[in-house]
């Protein structure tokens, strides 16, 4: 069994690991990977721990070795494909973001129930209406969904992509979603990030 | 002291009251708001008595009184300052979410150094000139800045900021800022939740 927070702490170490063969780095200590990610050098040997046996005592690690060894576990030699469920201000910009290709994740479909964006193209993909999700979703084995709809509409959504046999649904609506057992669901709150700047500026001001 | 845990969970017990206040419910158990987050009640337990005793036994939270005191300790009853330095595809997007409004967060500047973009209005709000930032700072005495400019700018940006007197940064460039120790800094890193997704559906594809 391995934790959520390890599971979470996991593509930091790859997006560091990334940087760090892109320099051209052969060997990385624990000390170092923990001082260029923001965590101990003992969490960052227990997390690996749990994967298997990596690196060597007294060495470090690897880096292309390690590099590859995380991108399996997280399954990002797998190539993933995503569809964009709402072309509003969060989907139009998550739409542009390169990273997401760069670590394995090809957006191939964008829907929309706007009939002022339907038809229209961005970075080379026509927005379809969502009453074409379901068989896109099908025929495509489209394995992630993107939710960036507004809150009201966000269930009603995911039920129609539920039974076109979705694999995963990545949520930015402020609501909780109810999907089936076989669905992984991550919700993403963005106002986390700023609540707790909130609570550190606040704690600051006593 | 209070682990970074439980601080980043304090948001999600705002928010859930929120709506259940918007529903006009008064009471709410562990169980129940368990429930809605998705995490146990003795977590929920566990996180509200690190600051104090909240709610009553056998009777639950009473949720307006519960809803109040968690934004005191966030500290979203002080109406912080905002400004968003790169008014690109995100930084576009992050401007148009009304929730940060709602929660406290006043976004007062934009900031570019896109002559294009410069001088344009976005929901009432000039974009200026990066070069203008440091005397806005500190002449509105800003709080927070938000940064969704290229990894490659962000930490000259930042060496901008820091000189103005900000208090605390919002980073989303997939950069490691190096910020002063007065400063907070909270790194959001968005390929977190796919890559998380590929982790799920990597195991059960096994
Ligand atoms: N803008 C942000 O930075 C931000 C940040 C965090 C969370 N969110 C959340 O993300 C969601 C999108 O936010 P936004 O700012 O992009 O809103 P938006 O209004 O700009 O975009 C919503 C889009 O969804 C489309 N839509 C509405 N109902 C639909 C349906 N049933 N099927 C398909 N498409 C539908 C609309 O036509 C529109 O294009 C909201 O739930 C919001 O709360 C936004
Ligand atoms: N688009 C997304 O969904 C997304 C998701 C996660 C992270 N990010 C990160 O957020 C940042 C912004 O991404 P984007 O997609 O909006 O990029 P973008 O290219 O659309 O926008 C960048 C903006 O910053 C401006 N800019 C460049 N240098 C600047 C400087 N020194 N001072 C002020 N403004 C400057 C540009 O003129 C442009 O308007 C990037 O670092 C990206 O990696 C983006």
């Amino acid at each position: 069994f391995v934790s959520k927070a390890t599971i979470d702490r996991l593509p930091l170490y790859y997006r560091c690991l990334n940087s760090a063969q892109m320099d051209g780095q052969d060997i990385i200590s624990s000390e170092e990977l923990g001082q260029r990610i923001g965590i101990t050098p003992e969490q960052i040997r227990k997390d690996l721990s749990s994967f298997g046996e990596f690196g060597k005592k007294g060495v470090g690690y690897y880096v292309n070795e390690l590099r590859r060894n995380i991108g399996e576990i997280l399954g990002l030699n797998l190539n993933w494909s995503v569809v964009i469920i709402g072309v509003g201000h969060l989907g139009w910009a998550l739409t542009h973001y390169q990273n997401f290709a760069k670590m394995g994740f090809q957006i191939k479909g964008l829907f929309d129930i706007d009939s002022e964006k339907v038809g229209r193209k961005i970075t080379g993909i026509e927005i379809k209406h969502l009453n074409c999700v379901q068989d896109f979703v099908k025929q495509q084995q489209i394995d992630i969904a993107v939710i960036t709809v507004p809150a009201d509409n966000a269930q009603q959504v995911v039920d129609q992509l539920v039974s076109s046999g979705i694999k995963g649904i990545w949520n930015f609506a402020p609501v909780r979603l109810v999907v089936p057992e076989h669905i992984s669901l991550i919700n993403e709150d963005l106002t986390v990030g700023l609540v707790s700047l909130s609570y550190y500026l606040t704690r600051r001001r006593k």
